[in-house]
């Protein structure tokens, strides 16, 4: 099985 | 006061045509530089930022920075109506502090159709998103955005058109390009191999490799993104096993639109 990880992982809110 | 104008509605129109089937809602900050543009899918996993500096208007004026989340489906059902070669106002006023108005005249007949959009909540955009070196990549390749279309519409009509979690895997090795994925029966593979710049010096398929890189990500997402092909002919695909990779279009000399996703990872 391969995870999706979401986006919010590696960006963040400034 | 914000007040900008484009003589063709043309670029805008393909704007919304480029993200607004995946992202329901965006975030505009006008700033003196440009429009940046950003928006996440609801599932929080593509990420899409598009800048288009003044430059890239026929009139560009905006005294003070200013951010509004707007809907995107209402935008596009707007769009829809504008001609390619209608005249775009986009107007906001500081005591109108929750609206914008979009107006498309004709230069034809004269008609002029006015929208106004109230700003709506986004979804947790804008984030910030460092520009990473060039070197944190594995592999980059650049090919025509209509080839890449292509092969995205080649590998969903292959795979099983009701899942909605084909998994494609692209892999570069050396001077080629795969991509990858498995139907209910079999397996697909297109094959793009670095073509001599000669031949077709326009439509070059370029393969920057600095190891071998073989990375999954989700068919239905990489169709979306391919849709940034009306804003250029060309797309760079940027990989790595521990950045989020980019598909970047960049428009004429004016700007960009960069979509982001993690590839998955096995567990």
């Amino acid at each position: 099985v391969r995870k999706q990880s979401q986006i919010t992982a590696f960006f963040s809110s400034p | 006061i914000l007040e900008l104008r484009l003589v063709q509605a043309t670029l805008f129109k393909n704007v919304l045509e480029a993200i607004s089937d995946l992202f329901s809602k965006a975030n505009f900050d006008f700033s003196g530089t440009g429009l940046e543009l950003q928006a996440m899918d609801t599932s929080h996993v593509a990420l899409v930022a598009l800048l288009l500096r003044a430059e890239a208007f026929n009139h560009y004026l905006c005294d003070r920075d200013l951010s509004m989340g707007l809907n995107l489906a209402d935008m596009a059902k707007a769009f829809r109506c504008a001609n390619n070669d209608d005249i775009i106002t986009i107007k906001a006023e500081e005591d109108w502090s929750d609206t914008v108005t979009f107006t498309f005249e004709s230069p034809e007949d004269g008609e002029i159709s006015i929208f106004d959009f109230d700003f709506v909540g986004t979804n947790g955009v804008p984030l910030e998103i460092p520009e990473f070196p060039e070197s944190e990549y594995q592999a980059k390749v650049r090919m025509p955005s209509a080839k890449f279309m292509r092969i995205c519409k080649k590998l969903s009509s292959f795979g099983d058109s009701g899942d909605r979690d084909t998994v494609v895997i692209i892999s570069v090795d050396k001077e080629c390009v795969n991509f990858f994925t498995r139907g209910k029966t079999g397996t697909s593979t297109i094959v793009c191999r670095q073509t001599q710049t000669v031949d077709k010096p326009k439509e070059p398929t370029l393969i920057e490799m600095k190891e071998q890189v073989s990375l999954a990500f989700d068919l239905r997402y990489m169709n979306s993104f391919s849709k940034g092909s009306t804003l250029s002919d060309q797309v760079t695909i940027s990989l790595s096993s521990n950045l989020p990779a980019v598909f970047e279009y960049k428009i004429a000399e004016t700007g960009y639109i960069r979509y982001y996703m993690l590839p998955r990872i096995e567990e």
